[in-house]
C-alpha cells in the first residue's frame, strides 16, 4: 500500500457524505447502496463511520460528472479514466467524481458501482494506489464478482487511522508472492504449451517468451471459475483444460468454458460418494489415462472409453513411491510427473517410477 | 508500404503512451525548445517507472504488453505523486 504523500488524513472518525447528483444508469436506491456497501468496506476495518447527509456541504461530497468539470482533471469521455477523488481536506478534500460518460452498473458488467467507488473512498481516506494486483487500490478496474478489501488495503487504511475498535481484527487475502519459499498451490495444469499455476483467486503463468511470471485473476481468463480451485488437468489433443472444486468440474477450451458445465464428478467419472473432492489430476498423453489423486489414494482413468479402470483406487505410495500421501498439484511435462504437495515439488518419472528430483515449488519462477 | 502493427499505428501508440505517462507518472506536458532534447530520456525513464510499478519487464520501451496495460480502464488519479 502507499499513503497519500504528506500523509494527509480526516482528524474525525465520524465522518458525513453526500450523493449530489445521481447517474440516470441505476435506480437511485442502487446507487446509494452501492455507496453506502463502499462506505461499508472501509468502516469495517477501522475506527471511521460514516453518515450520509441530503443537503449542505460533507466531507465527502459525490457526483456524477462528464469531460471537463472544472477540476483541473477533466475526464476523458467512455473507458480510461473511470472516477477519481482528492485527498482528505476542506472544501473538494476528499470528494469522489466519476465520469458520467461510463455506463455504470451493479453486476459483472462495466463498470460495476461499487467496485469504483470502493476504490475512489481508498483515496478519500488518504490512500494512494498500490501496486498489488489484489488490492482494491490497484490502480485499474478489475471486477471479480466480489468486492473485497486485501490484506494490503487494511494494512494501509490501519497505518493512518489505526485498527478497529472490532475485537476480532478483520483480515483479507493476501496475494501470492511468486518467489515466496513458503507458496503453495492448489492445483497446476499445462494449457496450450504453458505452465499455469492456481491459488485462491489468483494465476501465476509463466511461458518462455517472458521471463517474468504473470500473476493476475483466474475471472480475467474464466469469468465464471470459482477461486481456490483444488485440480486442473488439460486433454491436450482436445484442447481442453478441466477444472474441479468440490464435487464439480468445469471443461474449458482457450478462454470458453464449454457449454453444460458445471457437472458433477460422480456421474461424469464415476467417483464414489465418499469422494468429495479431487486433490489433483493429470492426463499422460502417451496413454490417455488420467490420473486423479484423492486423500492417499489414486483412481485411473481412460478418456478414451471415458470410464475408469478396474481395480481402482490404489494407494498412492504403491505406484509413485516417495511422494508422499497426499498431492496438492501435479502437471506432466516432457513425459514427467511433477507431483507439489506444500512447499515440495516431486518430479517423478512414471516409467521407472522413481523421483529424480525434489525442489521448492516455486522452482518455476526465476526467483 | 510499411503495415502497422496492430490497429494502431506506431505514431498512435506513441501518442497513447506520452498521454498515459502525463496523466499518472507526471511527465510535463508543456516542452520548451531547449528541453525537447531531454524529453524522450525522460519519456523512457517514467515509462520505466510505469513498467515496474505495473510488475512488467522494465524495458523503457512501449512493448504489447505494456501497451495492454495502458489501455486499461483505471482510476484517474495518478499512480506517483503530483
Amino acid at each position: 500500500f502507499v499513503l497519500t504523500e504528506g500523509n494527509p488524513r480526516w482528524e474525525r472518525t465520524h465522518l458525513t457524505y453526500r450523493i449530489e447528483n445521481y447517474t440516470p444508469d441505476l435506480p437511485r436506491a442502487d446507487v446509494n447502496y452501492a455507496i453506502e456497501k463502499a462506505f461499508q468496506l472501509w468502516s469495517n476495518v477501522s475506527p471511521l463511520t460514516f453518515t450520509q447527509v441530503f443537503e449542505g456541504q460533507a466531507d465527502i461530497m459525490i457526483s456524477f460528472v462528464r469531460g471537463d468539470h472544472r477540476d483541473n482533471s477533466p475526464f476523458d469521455g467512455p473507458g480510461g479514466n473511470l472516477a477519481h477523488a482528492f485527498q482528505p481536506g476542506p472544501g473538494i478534500g476528499g470528494d469522489v467524481h466519476f465520469d458520467e460518460d461510463e455506463w455504470w452498473t451493479n453486476n459483472f458488467r462495466n463498470y460495476n458501482l461499487y467496485r469504483v467507488a470502493a476504490h475512489e473512498l481508498g483515496h478519500s481516506l488518504g490512500l494512494s494506489h498500490s501496486a498489488d494486483i489484489g488490492a482494491l487500490m490497484y490502480p485499474n478496474y478489475i471486477f471479480t464478482g466480489d468486492v473485497q478489501l486485501s490484506q494490503d488495503d487494511i494494512d494501509g487504511i490501519h497505518t493512518i487511522y489505526g485498527p478497529s475498535k472490532n475485537p476480532i481484527q478483520p483480515i483479507g487475502p493476501k496475494t501470492p508472492q511468486v518467489c515466496d519459499s513458503k507458496l503453495t498451490f492448489d492445483a497446476i495444469t499445462t494449457i496450450r504449451g504453458e505452465v499455469m499455476f492456481f491459488k485462491d483467486k489468483f494465476y501465476m503463468r509463466i511461458n518462455s517468451f517472458y521471463p517474468e511470471a504473470e500473476l493476475n485473476f483466474i475471472t480475467v481468463f474464466w469469468p465464471n471459475l470459482p477461486g481456490g480451485l483444488q485440480a486442473a488437468y488439460e486433454v491436450a489433443d482436445r484442447d481442453e483444460v478441466r477444472f474441479f472444486k468440490g464435487h464439480k468440474y468445469w471443461a474449458v477450451q482457450g478462454q470458453e468454458v464449454l457449454p453444460g458445465y458445471p457437472k458433477d464428478i460422480y456421474r461424469s467419472f464415476g467417483f464414489p460418494a465418499t469422494v468429495k473432492n479431487i486433490d489433483a489430476a493429470v492426463f499422460e498423453e502417451h496413454t490417455g489415462k488420467t490420473y486423479f489423486f484423492v486423500a492417499n489414494k489414486y483412481w485411473r482413468y481412460d478418456e478414451y472409453k471415458r470410464s475408469m479402470d478396474a481395480g481402482y483406487p490404489k494407494m498412492i505410495a504403491a505406484d509413485f513411491p516417495g511422494i508422499g500421501n497426499k498431492v496438492d498439484a501435479v502437471f506432466q511435462k516432457d513425459g514427467f510427473f511433477y507431483f507439489f504437495h506444500g512447499t515440495r515439488q516431486y518430479k517423478f518419472d512414471p516409467k521407472t517410477k522413481r523421483i529424480l528430483t525434489l525442489q521448492k515449488a516455486n522452482s518455476w519462477f526465476n526467483c | 508500404f510499411p503495415v502497422a502493427t496492430s490497429e494502431e499505428t506506431q505514431e498512435q501508440e506513441l501518442e497513447t503512451v506520452q498521454k498515459y505517462l502525463e496523466n499518472y507518472y507526471n511527465l510535463k506536458s508543456d516542452w520548451n525548445p531547449i528541453e525537447r532534447q531531454r524529453k524522450s530520456g525522460l519519456v523512457v525513464e517514467k515509462l520505466k517507472q510505469m513498467q515496474e510499478f505495473f510488475g512488467l519487464k522494465v524495458t523503457g520501451k512501449p512493448d504489447a504488453k505494456t501497451l495492454n496495460v495502458m489501455k486499461q480502464a483505471r482510476c484517474g488519479v495518478p499512480d506517483v505523486a503530483q
